[in-house]
């Protein structure tokens, strides 16, 4: 199974509707400091269900929602939705592409979608459970924690050990 | 289970120590379980020697060698248990160029069973992509993409 | 003392927002004292906002502008109160290429009163450096020094 | 007042005396991973007075000792030598020219020199005092630890600030 599609929309630097293709092989995201790059590893880990505002570098959720810029007001609502193929059923749907969509208001209000029909984050968490995608530590290491795999407690380090279980 | 934990970690020991000879070009890495008695709960030591070195606590190394040894360390794992797609934010970057040649060339015996999407700001790493996403900012603010796909990478 | 805390740091702040204007080309930043009450026992706040960005918490500045950021503060303390000598290991890591120049470019302001040591792995920064040391460990685990003197920076 | 040598001498990863003269304007260290950079810059440290063994990025003192390589046995001794001008006597000697040794064997015992002249640890920490050498923390900036300004707490950033005063 693989990635095909994310399409960000008000989440962070990205206030316009902004599609990223995943292609096979390597995908190479380049451009000058504060350009928006890390932002789209955070919308991805957004939309696989992280929920802490810390972990996306925010003090509250709300700050992942387009704040504004010297020209443009902030927005209302961030959504964002990882589309990925389902070969033989890797995911118990019976689609062969399936889309996951998250969106969230400012009061903190959010809807979940699979395939475009409402559900609860629960149902998308599930739909993820025996696949390892969104929980696998060591398939997404961010900017600057490379060396915490080694600065880390002998105890701290175990659980990388465990979700390879 | 005590057994699953153990045939997993065995295995990403015996990756881990490989990775590390294949990214130093030599020495020799070892995983350690603290408590070999209590498998369950026991924490995990890191144990690292780059070639022609002596043994010493990982503590000691330069910035690079931890990041090179971070390296093989997460490869280890994901050759157990691969995951469909693997995000790098600007790993290289402590690297200098023969171990970011040494990085990327190990990266491609993964791209088999993975996508992967690395952010970085160096021209070695970006060489060997398939595609390019450039971010911009062109209006403050604003984060915009541009997609550059290279030809040559159609083998 | 009170009186020279505030000083001290009114005059960091002055220079903070000053540096932090000629490495970003704009935007603002401002240390705030938390319990300006207590002047000798409160905590410092940092505020950065890069041009033509709203004002956010700082852990929202990406790997870049925190790593200028930084180093704007560090240097605002720096024309307070210089050192002699200044060691820098690699703080230029994060940076991309017109920030690296921005940075380079601040430094030949602060070269008159101090020495300025800095481990680097960028070109551009060892293109404007007067003498290089290459350090070398062609021998395993032995390190060896070789100096190259450029003639060019003899103004 | 300026540096104007370092020799280090069984220090870390120089077996063999190395000199290192420091020059005006700017110095670029270069080299490949693990070549020996940033133990320059230790040495540095610990010819200053550096007690942290873990500052140092050791578990144990004894750990600043060149310890073997493939074709070398451990040393048993580490020695560094920092000289520097000394114009109108900014240091509170009679020299124009001051050099601090500092020298450490395996069983922790320890020798400190000012112009080769026996003295204790304390004499050289008295003889920086006022001049903010080897106090000051952001005149050494390690090795990926600039980002630490930002993200330590607004109390333990303060310690710069007093430093300044
Ligand atoms: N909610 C938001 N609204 C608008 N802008 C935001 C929001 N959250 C973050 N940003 C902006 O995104 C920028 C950071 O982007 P990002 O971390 O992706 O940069 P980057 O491309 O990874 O840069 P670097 O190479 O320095 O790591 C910051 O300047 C920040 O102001
Ligand atoms: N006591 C010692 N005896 C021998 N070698 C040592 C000792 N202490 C440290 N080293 C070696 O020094 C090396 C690290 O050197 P250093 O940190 O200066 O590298 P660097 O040039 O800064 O590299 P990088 O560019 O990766 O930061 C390690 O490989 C370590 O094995
Ligand atoms: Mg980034
Ligand atoms: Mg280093």
């Amino acid at each position: 199974m693989y990635f095909k599609r994310l399409e960000v929309f008000g989440f962070k630097s990205f206030p316009e509707k902004t599609d990223f293709i995943f292609e096979s092989g390597i995908t190479a995201i380049v451009g000058p400091n504060g350009c928006g790059k890390t932002n789209i590893a955070d919308a991805i880990r957004w939309a696989l269900g992280e929920q802490s505002a810390l972990a996306l570098r925010g003090s509250r959720m709300e700050d992942i929602i387009f704040n504004g810029s010297a020209d443009r007001k902030p927005l209302g609502m961030a959504e964002v939705s990882l589309t990925m193929s389902n070969p033989e059923n890797f995911l118990p749907l019976e689609y062969s592409e399936v889309t996951i969509t998250r969106r969230m208001f400012r009061s903190g209000e959010s809807h979940y979608f699979i395939n475009r029909t409402p559900c609860r984050l629960k149902d998308i968490s599930e739909l993820f459970m025996d696949t390892g995608i969104g929980t696998q530590a060591y398939s997404i290491i961010e900017q600057g924690k490379v060396d915490l795999v080694l600065s880390s407690k002998p105890d701290d380090r175990r659980y990388l050990f465990e979700e390879a279980a | 289970t005590r057994s699953q934990f153990m045939d997993t970690f065995t295995r990403v020991r015996g990756h881990f120590n490989e990775l590390f000879r294949t990214l130093f070009g030599g020495g020799r890495a070892e995983l350690v379980l603290i408590d070999e008695a209590d498998v369950l709960e026991s924490g995990i030591d890191i144990v690292a020697q780059p070639p022609g070195k002596k043994l010493q606590t990982i503590s000691l190394l330069s910035g690079g060698e931890r990041a090179l040894t971070a390296i093989a360390l997460l490869f280890a794992l994901f050759k157990v248990k691969p995951s469909p797609f693997c995000l790098l934010d600007e790993i290289d970057a402590p690297l200098d160029e023969s171990n970011i040649d040494r990085f990327i060339r190990l990266l491609q015996e993964f791209i088999g069973n993975s996508q992967f999407i690395i952010v970085t700001h160096n021209k070695r790493t970006i060489a060997m992509a398939n595609v390019m996403y450039g971010v911009t900012m062109e209006e403050s603010g604003v984060s915009k993409l541009v997609t550059v796909r290279f030809a040559k990478k159609t083998s």
